[in-house]
């Protein structure tokens, strides 16, 4: 562990209890893509299945366990309790334009072909395009509410923060997992566009709103 | 090169 992969997880933990939070206490998940909290719930399902048969620090599973219940809490506040503010018809991305080239992808493409490892690489490719229905959203939108922005900046700021980690330790250990880092590295460009918008727009006090 | 065994990494 070092201090920009921890720094990258409590940044990730931030995002999902900032989106929770901001759902619970405006009694609302409108501008909230329900497709990607979906996602994001398939891919800690997928990749923490290791819960059950490895073991590496109370740190790791408590995490695992904590990022999978807030995952499935904000999908059951999007499509359960807060259902009707769900703006269903902006969040029209085909997820399974996603979803099935990407469970191919794991199939081709990973470390080891046990169905444990498969389902591990399918969520580490799953993960780098998950936001993508997010970011579509507001792109037909036009803008975010700050604090969705702040929730995109933290999830961004987090994959940012894990590629340092890589470096750091394949200078340090020796230690890369090509598939880990080709998909990280996917993800982190995907945020690129917004980081640039976040920076310009939100942190000078304006609602996060694209050119016209 | 990397430790596929096991996944350290959230």
């Amino acid at each position: 562990m070092n201090v920009f992969r921890l720094v990258g997880d409590l940044s990730h933990l931030l995002a999902i209890i900032m989106l929770l939070k901001k759902i619970w206490s405006s009694r609302s998940c409108a501008g909230i893509s329900g497709k990607s909290q979906l996602l994001f719930a398939l891919v800690f399902t997928t990749r923490y299945l290791d819960l059950f048969t490895s073991f590496i620090s109370v740190y790791n599973t408590s995490m695992k366990v904590i990022y999978i219940l807030c995952a499935y809490a904000t999908v059951y506040l999007i499509y359960v309790k807060f259902k009707a503010t769900y703006d269903h018809n902006h969040d029209t991305f085909r997820a399974e334009f996603l979803v099935v080239p990407v469970g191919g992808l794991a199939f081709l493409v990973n470390h080891d072909f046990t169905p444990l490892e498969i389902l591990w690489t399918f969520s580490i490719y799953l993960e780098s395009v998950a936001i993508m229905p997010q970011l579509f959203m507001i792109s037909k939108t036009g803008e975010a509410e700050s604090i969705t922005s702040h929730y995109l900046f933290c999830l961004g700021g987090y994959r940012a923060l894990y590629i340092i980690n890589w470096l750091y330790r394949f200078y340090s250990e020796g230690f890369f997992d090509l598939i880990a880092i080709v998909a990280g590295c996917v993800q982190t460009i995907l945020y690129c566009d917004f980081f640039y918008l976040y920076i310009t727009k939100v942190i000078y006090g304006q609602k996060l709103s694209l050119p016209a | 090169s990397g430790d596929y065994e096991v996944h350290d990494e959230l």
